[in-house]
C-alpha cells in the first residue's frame, strides 16, 4: 500500500472521529481503498469508515492488505498532522508496520513514524449499507452537535422522534425534560443549514447519551449529517467526506422493558 | 424502565 493525502489533516480528523469509541481497528486495503469496520465493546455501537481512492491525492494498493492497530496510538502520531503538510501511508508486502510519512516542502521539513500493527480478531457484523429506511434526515452537522450536546446534559435517554410536522429530540431527565423541535428548512446563503426530511412512516426512538456524544466527535468530517431510522432497529448516523467516503456509526436503540 | 438492545440482535455476526 501507498497512498497519500495531500493534507494529512484529513486522516488525522477521520481517526479521530472515532478513536474514543473504539479501541482498535482493521483498515481493509484493496485497489477500491480503505474500509474498515469496528464495533465498541458493549456491542451497542458499530463505527464503519471509508476511504475511497478519490480522497488521496495518490492511491496504490497492489494486493488486498489488512491493516490492524490500536487507535490510541495512532492517534499520538497524527498530532503531527497539520494542513501544510502531506502524509503517504506504507505498508509492505508483508505487513508488520505502517509507516506515515509526513511532508512539508515548503519548509524543507519531513517526519517519519512506524506504527507496530497488531493482529486483531474480531467479529464483523454483516449489515446492508442499503439498508432501507423509514426516515432519512439531512441536517446540519454543527446543529446536531449542538442539540445533543445540549439535551444530553438532562438526562442518559436521547429521544428522537419525526413526524410530518419535522425531528423532535427529547430528553426526561430526573429533575429537568428538554425538548428541541427542528422543521424543513432551505437556507439559500448557506447550503448547510438546510433541514430536510424523507419518511415512509413516523419514527419514535430512545438512544443511551452516551454514544451520541461519541458519534459528534466526528462532526469535523462534515458540516452535515445524515440520520437514518427505522422503527425497532439500529440508526444510522453518518458523516459524508466532500472527496467521497466518510464514517458512519450504527446505534442500537433502547427500549422500554 | 428502559434497557439497551445490542447490535448483534440486528445484524449476523460474520
Amino acid at each position: 500500500l501507498e497512498a497519500k493525502f495531500d493534507d494529512s489533516t484529513i486522516f488525522k480528523k477521520i481517526i479521530d472521529s472515532f478513536k474514543d469509541s473504539v479501541t482498535q481497528i482493521n483498515f481493509v486495503c484493496s485497489e477500491s481503498g480503505i474500509e474498515a469496520q469496528a464495533i465498541d465493546d458493549s456491542r451497542v455501537l458499530l463505527v464503519t469508515v471509508s476511504i475511497p481512492p478519490s480522497c488521496f491525492e495518490s492511491y496504490r494498493c497492489d494486493r488486498p492488505t489488512t491493516i490492524g492497530v490500536y487507535l490510541a496510538s495512532l492517534a499520538k502520531l497524527l498530532k503531527s498532522a497539520n494542513t501544510n503538510s502531506s502524509l503517504t501511508l506504507y505498508v509492505a508486502d508483508k505487513p508488520d508496520e505502517l509507516l506515515l510519512l509526513f511532508e512539508e516542502p515548503k519548509n524543507q521539513k519531513s517526519m517519519e513514524y512506524k506504527l507496530k500493527l497488531v493482529d486483531i480478531t474480531a467479529d464483523m457484523l454483516e449489515v446492508d449499507s442499503d439498508m432501507k429506511s423509514d426516515v432519512t434526515v439531512e441536517m446540519s452537522s454543527v446543529e446536531f452537535t449542538k442539540t445533543v450536546r445540549d439535551l444530553t446534559q438532562l438526562s442518559d435517554s436521547f429521544t428522537v422522534s419525526v413526524t410530518k410536522d419535522g425531528i423532535v429530540f427529547s430528553v426526561q431527565g430526573d429533575t429537568a425534560q428538554g425538548k428541541v423541535l427542528l422543521q424543513p428548512r432551505e437556507d439559500l446563503a448557506d447550503e448547510s443549514n438546510n433541514l430536510s426530511i424523507s419518511m415512509s412512516k413516523t419514527i419514535d426512538l430512545s438512544f443511551a447519551s452516551k454514544y451520541l456524544l461519541d458519534i459528534i466527535k466526528a462532526a469535523s468530517i462534515s458540516n452535515k449529517i445524515f440520520l437514518k431510522f427505522s422503527d425497532d432497529t439500529p440508526a444510522l448516523f453518518e458523516f459524508k467526506m466532500e472527496k467521497g467516503g466518510g464514517v458512519g456509526f450504527y446505534l442500537a436503540p433502547k427500549y422500554d422493558d | 424502565k428502559s434497557k439497551q438492545r445490542k447490535l448483534t440482535d440486528f445484524f449476523p455476526v460474520d
